[in-house]
């Protein structure tokens, strides 16, 4: 069985929110390492991986794999039933028809119950080779959402061009074009805006600008954001969460015919 | 023009 205690309820609303509306159904796998998933959306172009590790929870238990198959939709009703401070605790049997979510108040006498009823989900999964990409950035993830809205505003695509020190985000609209660009940046009084650009070698790479707005939704679990960039492959953009957990999204890129 | 690449032409099925 499953028994998986979470401190604060709203690191799984929070993951839920910010990737129901790029995946619709997906499964849950649980075992012993903690809970994984991974979901690519309709069109095979993004793909979402999760992985909350067992050190997240306390405590954590799972006996056996288990893959719990889930609406997002319903899950995000029934996680919005909690508040942020709750502990949430998680439930299921070996063979599963419901998953349990119990959200206990810290600070009062208060313990709600709810069920989600699963669903059998076939999903493919994917094989993702372990790639030493040419430019990893770290910037503040706030920082990355608004370049990822303003551009927005004028073009379906951005180029994401890394360089020595540098990276030029640019994109050419109907109306007109944008570029914003950013250095390494470090300060020792704000470290949460620092800017980080480990480069091998130059890249340079076109995205389409709907799949990372919706990535940014995740912002709120993380200060900071990873992009990793190699040519010619998918873009991997990582928010870090306590205890190694993290939500990576993958994007393939825009290419010349 | 760009063309959108899919994520199965990097990635392999397991």
């Amino acid at each position: 069985m499953l028994e998986a205690r979470l401190e604060q309820a709203s690191i799984l609303k929070k993951v839920v929110d910010a990737i129901k509306d790029l995946v619709q159904d997906c499964n849950f796998d649980c075992n012993d390492s903690g809970i994984a998933l991974q979901a690519m959306d309709n069109s095979h172009v993004a793909l979402v991986s999760m992985m909350l590790k067992s050190d997240t929870f306390s405590p954590f238990r799972c006996d056996r794999n288990i893959a719990l198959g889930i609406n997002l939709n319903s899950f995000q009703k029934v996680l919005r039933c909690a508040q942020n401070e709750d502990i949430l605790t998680l439930k299921a049997d070996d063979s599963p028809d419901v998953v349990s979510l119990v959200f206990e108040s810290s600070e009062q006498d208060r313990i709600s119950e709810y069920d989600i009823k699963l669903m059998d989900i076939d999903q493919e999964h994917l094989g993702i080779p372990d790639t030493e990409y040419a430019a990893t950035i770290t910037m503040p993830s706030g920082e990355f959402q608004r370049i990822c809205r303003d551009l927005s505003a004028l073009s379906e695509s951005v180029a994401i061009e890394a360089e020595k020190n540098a990276v030029k985000f640019v994109c050419n609209g109907d109306i007109g074009n944008g570029a914003i660009s950013l250095r390494n940046h470090s300060s020792v009084e704000k470290p949460e805006q620092n800017v980080n650009i480990e480069l091998s070698e130059p890249v340079a790479l076109t995205f389409s600008l709907k799949y990372l707005v919706n990535f940014c939704k995740a912002s709120g679990l993380s200060g900071s954001v990873k992009l990793c960039l190699s040519n010619e492959v998918p873009l991997l953009v990582e928010y870090e969460l306590a205890s190694n957990s993290y939500l990576r999204f993958y994007l393939a890129p825009k290419i010349g015919d | 023009s760009l063309k959108q690449q899919k994520l199965g032409q990097y990635f392999y099925q397991s």
